[in-house]
């Protein structure tokens, strides 16, 4: 039994627990750490990433209008509670890990893409999610290629025609076209260590 | 391609909003 207390911000976890729960080392939780504290104090000091840190970190715009960053944000923040907390962080990181297997990958962006969280990417999903991409580009399709685009995309992918994508049709396409779940994969996590190096210097732990 | 070519889960995988590897830039 110790007096000593490290006074930790809510959501916090040891990166023992997380360690044993997730494909990082300890070492690379620490340095996930020093990220995550990075992120949780660039606007409101509380060792919570809100989602204006979150843009901020990816945008370098708090304000910035987003749906994908809005949607990761939301997977991320497990709890539904407006924030991410360390222990979301890590466990949804881990997901981008180059060792996760692509399965969890896929169901993770599934559940992404869903956006009414039905089960199924519905039609007006995609067409959705085409527009807010589009919208990001200055191609200025007409609504009329945005139509085509989406409707292309249903007779590939629903293959028994009931007008909503669900998650075996799902697995067809990203099995036949893998390069759809690049952006699961962050090779950064395998060097995160390199990357956020401070921690070497505070660490307790040998790998 | 043109984007009208692209299957839609392509075009939408191009949002820098799923890429995370920002989050990693200093």
């Amino acid at each position: 039994f110790s007096l000593k207390r490290t006074k930790h911000p809510r959501g916090y976890e040891e990166p023992q627990v997380l360690a044993s729960e997730t494909p990082f080392t300890v070492n690379e939780i620490e340095a996930l750490h020093n990220l995550f504290k990075k992120l949780s104090t660039s606007i409101i000091n509380d060792g919570l990433i809100h989602k204006e840190e979150f843009l901020l970190a990816l945008f370098r715009n708090s304000s910035k209008q987003n749906l994908f960053a809005d949607r990761v944000f939301y997977m991320f923040d497990r709890k539904r509670n407006g924030v991410i907390e360390f222990g979301e962080f890590v466990r949804s990181l881990s997901i981008f890990h180059p060792h996760t297997p692509e399965h969890e990958k896929s169901s993770f962006m599934f559940k992404l893409y869903d956006l009414d969280g039905t089960g199924f990417i519905q039609r007006h999903e995609l067409k959705k999610m085409v527009g807010a991409l589009l919208s990001e580009t200055d191609l200025g399709l007409s609504e009329e290629s945005i139509e085509a685009i989406v409707e292309q995309t249903m007779v590939e992918v629903d293959t028994n025609k009931d007008g909503k994508i669900d998650e075996e049709e799902w697995k067809e396409l990203v099995a036949k076209n893998p390069s759809i779940l690049k952006n699961m994969t962050l090779p950064y996590l395998k060097e995160v260590t390199l990357a956020f190096p401070s921690f070497v210097l505070d660490s307790e732990v040998d790998d | 391609r043109t984007p009208v070519a692209m299957n839609a889960f392509e075009l939408i995988s191009k949002s820098k909003g799923l890429n995370l590897g920002s989050l990693f830039e200093k």
